[in-house]
């Protein structure tokens, strides 16, 4: 099964 | 800050188009415009909103501001504004309130509302430059349709892009749907053109219930233009005048 990411996973954080 | 917009219904279409999806926002001001950066509460989605300053006459902000605002309490202010009132939005330095007033243009109405500020603690992501492998632009109507449609389906749609065009496929208990669109030129009407540019083919799958969400900003533009590339977050944007905009980004579904 897809299993669904967090946006903060491909965006870096400050 | 002192900005004006010749017509309220660009903001109230903004806030209507993100209030579901993000509650509490700073709106960032500085002299390039008013920009707001805010995730959803399960952070799979990213709600990114750029009014340039030149959609504002005058635009004038002599300090970097946050005003943090409860988008529900901005929504209750904003409905006692008609469309094409003249908006405009004052804070002071370090302000508790922002001030907001709304002149007919064809009466001598003035009304004028403060909306008390919140502190609200938000990380800003760093959003990477991506060259995207396809962008397609189409109707933000028929987007809207498109979801609408495959969500009474199915949680998930894939969206597949090849040279063939874009397919939109979902599955679900009662069975599965598709809708594939081709690169398509109206002579007579280039808003209903859908363009599509492809370095390489992609395949993704999205949650459609934020995509149904994101569809509330059709109001803002004639066109919408997807963004993916595989393994990466899809960007959903609708273009304002003056190169203002309102993406949405979405975080996919990803196999073991």
């Amino acid at each position: 099964a897809k299993k669904q990411q967090s946006i903060s996973n491909f965006f870096s954080k400050p | 800050l002192e900005a004006r917009l010749e017509q309220a219904a660009m903001l109230k279409r903004v806030v209507d188009a993100i209030k579901d999806l993000v509650q509490d926002c700073n709106f960032d001001c500085n002299d390039s415009g008013i920009a707001l950066q805010a995730m959803d509460n399960s952070h799979v989605a990213l709600v990114s909103m750029m009014l340039k300053s030149e959609s504002f006459s005058p635009f004038r902000c002599d300090r970097n501001i946050a005003l943090g605002i409860n988008l529900t309490s901005l929504t209750k202010v904003l409905r006692a504004a008609q469309g094409d009132d003249i908006l405009t939005l004052k804070a002071e330095d370090a302000p508790d309130v922002v001030n907001l007033t709304f002149e007919s243009p064809e009466s001598d109405r003035l009304s004028e509302y403060d909306i008390k500020l919140m502190d609200i603690d938000q990380e800003h992501l760093g959003i990477p430059d991506t060259e995207y492998a396809a962008t397609i632009t189409l109707p933000s109507s028929e987007f809207s349709r498109i979801t609408r449609d495959l969500s009474a389906l199915s949680e998930s749609v894939a969206i597949e892009c090849t040279k063939e065009g874009v397919k939109f496929t979902c599955t679900g208990d009662i069975g599965n749907g598709s809708v594939s669109l081709r690169q398509h030129t109206n002579v007579e009407n280039d808003a209903k053109s859908v363009d599509i540019s492809l370095t390489e083919p992609v395949a993704l799958t999205f949650s459609l219930k934020y995509l149904v969400n994101f569809c509330k900003a059709a109001g803002l533009s004639d066109r919408v233009r997807l963004c993916l590339s595989n393994e990466v977050p899809l960007l959903v944007e609708y273009g304002l005048s003056n190169n203002s905009y309102l993406r949405f980004y979405l975080a996919p579904k990803i196999g073991d």
